[in-house]
């Protein structure tokens, strides 16, 4: 490990120092701060105010800053850990954190488990995997009828829901998950094992220095 | 063969954090 030192620097509200971050996260500090490059072209693309609102979010994933979507709007709402409408350097690479190959999986578990908690109640509950089934079909071609729906969800919960209390706690999700390990699929994302690569600019930008 | 709703949920573009990445 290195021995890193900060030069002073102005920056937007919300950065946080890089080598602070690296000690909290999966990321070194030359990642940190090509994800550093990344959040500075979402967080400007439509208030240049250094913090990520939900139309960036929405324009980064969809390239559209209108397009509702019950499942973006839920990660943002993780990823805003302080709830105050947007999205911080330090929150962006906090959360980002998690989807690193590296990260370990009962974090990525319990990230999907709070995702789908749409009431956070600490239970999925039938209701709401039924809310986000019904808008996945209302953002896909597919269509399926309600009694198909319920099929579904019958499936689901005889597998999932071992107490037979119509919701999933923490501890059946986990279980479920590792007997289904694909559901784990999109909590890791490749790219942030390349990411320096992916934004070589952010040598240039670099405050800080190896000593 | 009903599929289970979360192999269904996984599916959204609103979960495909990797959008993220692409060049802007």
């Amino acid at each position: 490990m290195g021995c890193f030192h900060s030069k002073p620097s102005q920056h937007a509200a919300g950065y946080e120092d890089p080598v602070a971050l690296a000690s909290d996260t999966t990321f070194s500090v030359s990642e940190i701060e090509a994800l550093y490059e990344l959040f500075k072209k979402i967080s400007s693309s439509v208030i240049d105010d250094g913090l990520i609102h939900k139309e960036e979010f929405r324009l980064a994933l969809f390239k559209n800053s209108k397009k509702e979507n019950l499942f973006a709007d839920r990660v943002f709402d993780l990823f805003d850990v302080k709830r105050n409408g947007v999205i911080d350097f330090g929150e962006f690479v906090r959360s980002l954190s998690v989807f690193h190959p590296n990260a370990p999986l009962e974090d990525k578990i319990d990230f999907a488990f709070q995702l789908y908690d749409l009431r956070r109640t600490g239970f999925i509950e039938r209701e709401e995997v039924k809310q986000m089934l019904i808008a996945l079909l209302s953002e896909s071609d597919m269509k399926l009828s309600d009694d198909v729906i319920e099929t579904i969800l019958d499936k689901t919960f005889a597998e999932a829901d071992t107490n037979n209390d119509s919701r999933i706690d923490k501890e059946e999700w986990q279980n479920f998950v590792l007997r289904n390990p694909s559901l784990m699929k999109n909590m890791t994302l490749p790219y942030l094992k390349d990411i320096t690569t992916a934004f070589p600019s952010f040598v240039f930008n670099s405050e800080v220095e190896d000593v | 063969n009903p599929m289970n709703a979360f192999e269904l949920i996984s599916t959204s573009q609103g979960l495909d954090l990797s959008a993220l990445f692409e060049e802007k």
